[in-house]
Formats: structure tokens, sequence, C-alpha cells
């Protein structure tokens, strides 16, 4: 067996069944979700509840393709489930992919609800995959098991973590605490910013290298420079002044990028973009800019908070939250696959402000700490993050 | 030694989805593996699958990576850290 990163720090876990497959009855489902609980309650002393209408620790649903992390399911065949390791808001949350066909008890048709749900639920609680053909924590799909008893391989794993009760008891439980987990709700927004016109204070909406020249964006207003650490020595303009034909509801720009090849340079405000050339707005482009399910965004996407062009292989990258997305190479429809989970981008902290592009280093910032990103590592570079403070000469 | 072109995009794309090549080499694309990282992560998924370790895309390993399985990635990565295993 093999060990999560994370475990629950309290036993008496809480699940949630958020929605049902039209597969099987809904009595059933919550019968096998049950059983599948049952298996790890039987040799630890977790308890599960289920509750109804509150945050639970484990947040149950049946989803299909994108569901609004950064895993998106794959339709019928090859992934039939994922759970996150224990942890906040999505940790030990397990979804189910929709586009299988679940069934119970299945002998060859079908994928069988409970074995599946019992493995994620593995995941759920802390274990990882086990290279044990014959354990339940094993990655790939074994099929329906009549009169399934967990393997020594697993129980042995969660009471490692847990401790134990039942036939193979080797390790006592840890000490309890009370603390549990924050289950705050998830937001994929950011939170409203007041106009802080002090840039030396961070909180950028955006930042973008355009001709050559730094561009900081901070609600209606805009500092330009070629040498970031003068930037703030000449007054800001606002954005309606200089990018002629910008809406005037638009109170601010969350991203913005000049696209590497074509030179155009690129707003998104809420759930639109602009196109410019210059500081017009691209011929036909509307006034009224075009959504950002244009370029295959998910249309739950309320704002894009930073793109980039990666230096490392040019390509144009868009975050949203714990989300981030890469366009095609020849054209600005992002690729299948996507989007992908934040973690990816090592020790960025999420949600993001703005990242840029800025001497073939790539930037992240959060308030006023500014993140150096190591390419050929994938994580941000050591020493990092530093102040905007000194970036901008404050 | 650059990947030759022949390779399947598709393993490629299965390595990196379940852990097996680095976020990274994932992120960055077939140009930034070499063919020993990827005879190595080859090794890998069979020894996670409990097939021959060949190195090669042979036809076990890919029978393998049509096999339904767990989307959850597997615990063949460093960058992952702080798993342990007995």
């Amino acid at each position: 067996y093999v060990l999560a990163p994370s475990k629950w720090d309290h036993t008496d876990l809480t699940y949630r069944i958020e929605n049902y497959t039209p597969d099987l009855p809904w009595h059933e489902v919550r019968r096998v979700i049950a059983d599948a609980f049952k298996v790890w309650s039987d040799v630890t002393d977790l308890t599960f509840t289920e509750v109804m209408n509150t945050k639970a620790d484990i947040m149950i649903k049946f989803a299909s393709k994108y569901h609004k992390d950064g895993y998106p399911f794959d339709g019928k065949g090859l992934i039939l489930a994922h759970a996150f390791f224990p942890g906040k808001d999505k940790g030990g949350d397990t979804h189910f992919d929709e586009d299988e066909k679940w069934t119970i008890n299945s002998n060859g048709e079908g994928v069988d609800l409970f074995m599946v749900a019992a493995h994620e639920f593995g995941h759920a609680l802390g274990l990882s995959h086990s290279n044990e053909p014959k354990a339940l924590m094993y990655p790939w799909y074994q099929g329906y098991i009549p009169d399934f008893q967990l393997p020594y391989d697993d129980t042995l794993g969660i009471q490692v973590i847990y401790g134990g009760k039942g036939p193979y008891v080797t390790f006592r439980p840890p000490a309890r605490t009370t603390r549990r987990p924050n289950t705050g709700g998830y937001s994929t927004l950011a939170p409203p910013r007041k106009a802080p016109i002090d840039p030396c204070k961070g909180n950028f909406d955006a930042i973008a290298v355009i001709r050559s020249e730094v561009f900081i964006f901070i609600g209606k207003y805009f500092w330009r420079s070629r040498e970031p650490k003068t930037i703030l020595s000449s007054e800001p303009s606002t954005i309606h002044d200089f990018w002629y034909g910008l809406p005037d509801n638009v109170e601010s720009i969350d991203a913005a990028f000049e696209h590497p090849t074509n030179r155009r340079i690129y707003f998104f405000s809420g759930n639109r973009y602009w196109i410019y050339d210059g500081n017009s707005l691209s011929n036909g482009h509307p006034r009224s800019g075009k959504p950002i399910t244009d370029f295959g965004i998910p249309q739950d996407i309320e704002k894009i908070d930073a793109v980039f062009v990666w230096g490392f292989n040019k390509r144009i990258y868009l975050i949203s939250n714990d989300m981030y997305w890469k366009f095609k190479e020849s054209d600005e429809y992002i690729e299948p696959d996507y989007p992908r989970d934040m973690s990816i981008w090592k020790n960025v902290p999420i949600p993001v402000d703005t990242a840029f592009k800025f001497q073939d280093n790539t930037y992240f910032l959060k308030g006023k700490e500014m993140y150096k990103f190591y390419d050929m590592k994938m994580r941000v570079a050591l020493n990092w993050p530093k102040s905007i403070e000194d970036f901008l000469g404050c | 030694l650059p990947v030759s072109d022949n390779l399947e995009a598709d393993a490629l794309k299965f390595l990196g989805r379940f852990g097996y090549i680095s976020s990274a080499q994932a992120e960055q694309g077939a140009q930034s593996l070499m063919s020993v990282d990827l005879s190595e992560a080859i090794k890998k998924l069979q020894r996670m699958g409990g097939i021959t370790q060949t190195g090669v895309l042979d036809i076990r390993t890919r029978e393998l990576m049509q096999k339904p399985r767990c989307g959850v990635k597997d615990p063949v990565g460093e960058e992952e850290g702080g798993r342990k295993k007995r």
C-alpha cells in the first residue's frame, strides 16, 4: 500500500451525495455508497454519516467531462472516477464519470458502482494506489467481486493512518483531535476588490508586457513604462481614455496580454474579452466584447484571473482560480484535456491576481507578493516570492 | 536522444495523465522528453500494472493503457512528495 500525503484529523466523517446517476434507482445508490464506506469503517474507528443539506467532508457526485475541477472526465471507458485526498475544500470529494454505465453486482456489462466507490473512498481517506493486483487500491478496475472483503494490503494501509479494529489490527489509533477541516464554501471567484490606486500596495488586476512596455492595471487606471522601477514616476492614465472603444461598464481589466505572433492585445473582463490593434478595437470586434466561451472556456467560468505567454514553450495560458487552460498552437481555442489543476504550477498561490512574462521569466502575483517561476523545475524559484515593492522601486 | 516522431501521442498523454512523466514534461510536450526518460516511465507503468518491464510500448502495455481505471495519478513521481511506500 502507499500512503497519500494527507489524512483526516478527525474520525467522525460526513458525506453528502450531491446528485444521482439515472442508471440506478437513487435508493440503491445511497445503499451502495453506504456499503462502500462500511468497507473502511469495518476495519477502523472511522464513522461515516450522511448529511443532506450541508457541506460534508466528502462530497459525492456523478459528472460528465468538464465538471468544475481541474480533472475533466473522458467519456465512456478508461477513467471511471476520481477522488481527492483528505484536505480542505475539494479534499475528500469523490466524482464518478456519468458517461459510464453504472451497475450493481454486474457480471461483465457496465461498471460496478460498489467496487469503484470503495476504491475511491480509499483515496478520500488517504490511500494512494497500490501495485498489488489483489488490492482494492490497485488502479485498474477489477470488476465485481461477490462477497467482497477488504484485502490485507488495504487493511494495513488504512490502519497505519487511523488505527484499526477487526482481524488485522496492527496499529494503534493516532491521538484524536476535535479540530475539523475548514468546510467553508468553494468559490470560483476572487473576493471583490475596492479600487486601490497605490500600486505599492499590490492587488493588481493585471500586468502585461505590451510592445516591450510593462503595463500595470488597477481598477480603471493603468501605469506604463519600459523600466518597471520608474513606472510610478508618472501619473496613471485611465483605461477608457487610452483603449478606444472599451465600454463604459468595463470598470477594470482582469487579464491582458500581447499575442506573441499576431501582436494584438487581448483584454479580459468578467466573462468577455476584447482584441485591440494598437489602442483601437480590432476590425470587426464588437464593442460589447465577445464571450470567453468562444475559446472553449466553460460557461460557468465568470472571470479569467490571468493570461500569459509561457516563455518555455511560447504557448498561451489562461488561469481562473484553481484551473488553467492552454491555447492550441495554431489558433485561439483551448486544447482538449483542459482545464488542468493549478497544482502543476508548484507553489504558485491560487487564485493568482495576475501573471506575465518579463525578460524571458514568468511571474505570478498575488497581493504584494511576486513569484518568479523556475520553468525547468516546474515550481516557484528559490528565495521567492519577493515583495512587489522591489520590482516597482517603491 | 529526442523522442522519435512515431511514438503514439496517446501513450505520452497517458503517461502524463497518470503521473509517469513529470508535470513539467507533460506540460512542455514530447519535445522535452528524452528516450531514456520515456523508457523508464514505461517501466514504472509496467511495474504498477504487474506486467513484464520491457521499457517499450509492447502489446501488453498498450492493452493496459486501454483498460478502465481510476483517474487518480499513480504514486510514481517524486514531485508529489511525502508519500511513503512500505
